[in-house]
Order: structure tokens, then C-alpha cells, then sequence
């Protein structure tokens, strides 16, 4: 129905705002009708700008500015309709240290709430995890899995 | 609810059976360029009801099944089994714990259960409908996938949105 | 022949004139998210005589200049000369140095130099057209591109071959 | 023309190979012709298969693999014919640490004939290059650019 759809971008808009200039430390946020007059005929638009700098095409954004603003809008999902469990391949892959720190900081938060599971290459993310599974093939094409829980595991120098 | 486990057997390179346990909070899964990561993303979507076989990264559905190596000989089906704590209630089933089973034979032969027993595969798809981790859902991003939230078309975004409300 | 520097000047976040030399072997660019280094990318494929929009990630041709920051205005034209060391005569030019220079204005004005004099798009294009490095080579790879390799249709794949025969 | 095409193509299925099998530690190439009789009208099909591995559709491959594919074609093309220098963004994103090695290696090597701009947020890539610009942004919105001969920095800890 149109009032739960306005209402539900209502909140979304919040918390994407919210989700947002906390991965980017600061910027602005938008969600915008597009297309026709009926707002469940047409689409959405993101419009987003990280801190200090003007708002253009989200085109014109970096790699891992990208990334970053599509992490924060499903977040901010999953915020307003949390998910029992959320799996998330190598999302972290674009990021550099500083926003990879604050993308593991969100997900920790996130993560009292629901289970996530994470395949990631990046090392903070995996310091970040509670949990550990490495994924090995020491007999070509067949995979085998080793579980590890971090608490044992010392932090590699 | 909350995930318990994932048990694969047969499913892409886990030709020998596998079973994961899932604690709560963030647990992180590493390991070398192509040693079965994704594999396992792709296991919980499949068991979950995963139709297209793009999203899985296969051409025929007979993809998923360990096709062998120089050592070993191609398996005759792929299975994945899904268990869930229910003692919330949030699947409408009168089970503490839940168990999705999918299992697919080279003839192309499926078979779908749910705490073992038979049924279709659209009643597992219409079990997590409004669960957020049905079909099209946004709790499970897929390697390469994130950015496509961005460069989508507004509807499909729209219809996201609704997808939450 | 072999890349000198690059100077760059409103060219997107390089508002500021800045001059990269180049030496010979392995040189990397590092920085944060969002610092500028795809920008530099843009810079050369742009100098080099790039045409499509798209591939430098914009919409109209005029957002390759400075737009401005809350702190800055945006800046009226934007400018990049790439120079080469041309002894070993691979560019038909009889220079030992060649320098390309493109400026565009926000009135949709453009310019463009060899060696400081005018000459047309094209005759750039041309300069490079079978030395790897023009349009379409596949000297240069864009961030998430090399995907695409693979991906490509396998008539555009023989294409990229012909440019090496 | 049609012999000069097969010759090419002939070079550069070798150079593949070496390329691939460097790379991979290993495998299986080819490439095939498709579509109709006329080479001339038709495509080109890449088949490859990492070490152990029974080749299958490249669809399959994973992240990395497919980047490592990928670049082992583009190195090939640039074996038959280098060019005076290659501009590299990001391609080591997907890549573990032991195919970076490797392709750091590869780039070393091919860094001997022709120059190579990398951009990369990896440290093996970095630490593997000659010369090293730091992009930075002490102004909101304005790129800085700092340089840094690797001579003369230290390895950080
Ligand atoms: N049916 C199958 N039988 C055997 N092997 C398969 C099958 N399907 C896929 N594979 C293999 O699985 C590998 C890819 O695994 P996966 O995508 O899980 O890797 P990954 O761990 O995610 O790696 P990356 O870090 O590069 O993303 C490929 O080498 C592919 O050949
Ligand atoms: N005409 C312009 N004027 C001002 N800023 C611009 C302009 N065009 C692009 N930008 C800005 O440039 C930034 C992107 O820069 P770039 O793509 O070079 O980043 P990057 O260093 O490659 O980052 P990453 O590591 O994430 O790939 C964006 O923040 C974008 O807003
Ligand atoms: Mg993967
Ligand atoms: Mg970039």
C-alpha cells in the first residue's frame, strides 16, 4: 500500500543517513522519487556525498566510495527489517584500512542483532569475526574445511 | 531464529560431506582464491530456492554437482542441508529446529524436504517469503554484487524498498 | 618510447596543478578511497583522446572538470598534457619529446595540442592508433575492468586480438 | 588478414599458456574459435582450468581465478605485442597473497620492456614496485599528491 511504502522510506531515508555518515564520517544523503507520479510505478535514486565534497553523479564516485554508500544503503535495510542472518562475500574488497575499520565497527554492531557470516580477504575483517572457518584445498578441486574459533587463535604479528 | 548449520555434500567442490556450525555474531570465512568460499554462498542460496542458475554461476543446473577432478570421479548428485533454531516461531512451523534439504541428481531429478519430509520446492520458497533471506532478498550480497544496488534500475531499487516494508 | 609525466590541472579532483614524473620499471599509486588515483587513470585515457562518457564515469563531458568544494569554487576548464620521450621515433613526429595537451572549458569549448601546437582530436587518436596505447588498446585497465576480458562477447575478444596482430 | 590473424593467434595461445601456467603454478589453456567458418567473422573463446582442476565453463571460476585469467590474456596480448607502458587500477583486488606474489613477479618481469602504473591498495604490490605516489586529500574534495622514492623508505613493520 502507498502509506506503508512512504512510511517505510521515511525511515529508511533516517537510517541510511544514519548508516551513511557514520561509514564516511560525515557526508550528506538523499532518496528521491523517480519516474512517474505514482510512487509505487516509478523507482528510487540514491543521491550521496562524502564529507566535504559536492554533491555529483554517484557515477563519479571512487571504487570504494561505491562500495561503501551500497553497504550503508543495505544496512540501512536491514536496520528498519533486520535479516535472522546475513552473508556478505568480499564486500570489504574495494575498501581501504580506514574505511574497512569502520565498515567492521558497523558490522560488530549489526551483529548483536543478527548472525553474519563473512568471506573476506582483508585481515581486520577477519580480527573482527568471533568466529573463524578457513576454507582449504590440499587435494586439488576438492574443498575441505578447517574451523578455527578466534579466541584460541594469537594474533599473527 | 538464527542459523544452526549448513551440511554439503556433493555441492561444487565439497565432494566430501561438510558440515558448518554457526555461532552468533560475525564469523569470517577465508581461505585462497578458488577454494570453495563463494561455493558456500552459493550452497545457502541454492537450498534456500535459488531458481536462476546466473545467480549460482553455472549454465545448467547440473553445475552445482562436484564434477570430479584428475583424481576423482564426478558425483552422481549434489546435496545442501539448511538448520535453523525456530524457537521463535518466526517460520510458521510447529518445530523448535528446522532443516531445508535440497538435493539434485545428474538425471536432473530434484528433491526437496523440509525436516526430511517431501514436499515442493515453492513451499521452501514461500516458507522464508517475508523472512528477508527469501529469493531476491538483501541479506545475502554475493561476491561482485554490492554494487549493483547502486547501478540498478530505480524500480528495481523501489522494489527493494518494498521488499523491507 | 616511454611516458615522461603527466601534468594535470582541474582535471576532476585535481584542481590544484599537479605534475607525476614517471621512470622507468614499476611505479604504484596508493592513497585512500576516493583520493584521486582512478582519477589520474582518467586523466591519461582522457589526454589520450577518450570519447566516451562513460568510460571515464560521467554523463555529460563537462564532468571532468573541478566542480568545486564547499570550501572551493569549481574552475572553468580542465587540463591534462602527457609527455613521452619519442628518440626511438615510435610516434611518426620528429620530436625526441611529444607532449599531448587536451583542455576542455564549461562552455563545451575544447582545445587540443601536439608539442603545443593545435591539431584536432583526431590527429591524437591517429598519433596513437596501432602503438597499444589509443582507444580501445588494452594498455590501459580501468578499475573493474579486467573482468571483462572474459566476460566479452567472443567477437569483441577477437577484435582485441587483431590489434595485436 | 586472415594468415596474419592465425599467426597472431598462434603466438598467443603459447604466451597464454606460459602466462596462465606461471601465474596459476600450473593448468590448463586454450583458446578456440567460435561462431562461423570466417575466422575473420567469428569469436574467440577462452578455456582455462587452474591446476587439478577439470576444465568447466569459466562462469564457475571464482573471483580470483577470473582476475588471474583475465591478466594472464592481457599479459599474453602484451608479450606478442608491448606496449611502451601499461596502466594497471586495482587488478590485484580479488587476488590472495600467494597470487599477488606470483603477480608481482609477472609484473616485475614485464616492467623490464615496458613501464607499469599500478594503482593498488595491496602492500605486496606496492613493496614490489620501483617508485611510489601517494594520493592523498588533506582538503576535502582536492587531490594531493605526494611522492616517495622506495629506496628510501623503510619496510613498515
Ligand atoms: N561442480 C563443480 N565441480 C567441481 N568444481 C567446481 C564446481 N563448480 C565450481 N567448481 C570450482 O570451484 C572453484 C571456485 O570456488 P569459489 O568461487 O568458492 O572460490 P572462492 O574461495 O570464493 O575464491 P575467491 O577468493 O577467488 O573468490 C573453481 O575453481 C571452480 O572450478
Ligand atoms: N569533476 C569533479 N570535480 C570534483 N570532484 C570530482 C570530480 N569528478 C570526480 N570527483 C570525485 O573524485 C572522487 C573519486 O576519485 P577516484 O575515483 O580517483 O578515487 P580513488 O582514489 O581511485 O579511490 P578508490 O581507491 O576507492 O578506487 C569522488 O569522490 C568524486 O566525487
Ligand atoms: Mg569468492
Ligand atoms: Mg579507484
Amino acid at each position: 500500500t502507498r502509506e506503508r511504502y512512504l512510511r517505510t522510506l521515511e525511515a529508511l531515508r533516517a537510517a541510511f543517513d544514519e548508516v551513511f555518515t557514520r561509514l564516511f564520517g560525515g557526508g550528506t544523503t538523499s532518496l528521491q522519487f523517480s519516474g512517474g507520479d505514482d510512487v509505487l510505478e516509478g523507482g528510487l535514486d540514491i543521491i550521496a556525498q562524502p564529507p566535504g565534497k559536492k554533491p555529483q553523479s554517484l557515477l563519479l564516485l571512487s571504487g570504494g566510495e561505491r562500495a561503501l554508500t551500497a553497504a550503508a544503503f543495505l544496512f540501512a535495510l536491514l536496520k528498519i527489517k533486520p535479516s535472522p542472518f546475513v552473508l556478505l562475500d568480499e564486500v570489504d574488497a574495494p575498501l581501504d584500512q580506514g574505511n574497512v575499520q569502520r565498515f567492521c565497527a558497523l558490522l560488530r554492531e549489526f551483529a548483536q542483532r543478527s548472525q553474519f557470516v563473512v568471506i573476506t580477504h582483508n585481515p581486520a575483517t577477519t580480527e573482527a569475526a568471533d568466529f573463524l572457518y578457513g576454507i582449504a584445498m590440499p587435494e586439488a578441486g576438492v574443498s575441505k574445511m578447517v574451523s578455527v574459533r578466534l579466541e584460541e587463535v594469537p594474533v599473527a604479528a | 531464529m538464527h542459523l544452526k548449520r549448513l551440511e554439503l555434500c556433493g555441492f561444487k567442490t565439497f565432494a566430501d560431506r561438510t558440515e558448518l556450525e554457526f555461532m552468533p555474531g560475525v564469523t569470517a570465512v577465508v581461505g585462497p582464491n578458488g577454494s570453495g568460499k563463494s561455493n558456500i554462498a552459493d550452497a545457502v542460496q541454492w537450498v534456500l530456492g535459488e531458481q536462476s542458475m546466473r545467480s549460482l554461476r553455472g549454465l545448467s543446473s547440473q553445475d552445482v554437482i562436484f564434477a570430479g577432478t584428475h583424481r576423482r570421479k564426478p558425483l552422481g548428485f549434489a546435496e545442501a542441508h539448511l538448520t535453523f533454531d525456530n524457537s521463535c516461531g518466526t517460520l510458521p512451523l510447529p518445530f523448535d529446529e528446522v532443516t531445508i534439504s535440497r538435493r539434485l541428481f545428474r538425471s536432473g531429478e530434484s528433491d526437496y524436504r523440509i525436516n526430511k519430509v517431501s514436499c515442493r520446492l515453492r513451499d521452501i520458497v514461500e516458507l522464508f517469503l517475508d523472512t528477508g533471506i527469501g529469493a531476491g532478498a538483501y541479506a545475502i550480497i554475493g561476491q561482485g554484487e554490492v554494487d549493483a544496488v547502486l547501478s540498478a534500475k530505480s524500480e528495481d531499487r523501489r522494489a527493494l524498498v518494498e521488499e523491507a516494508a
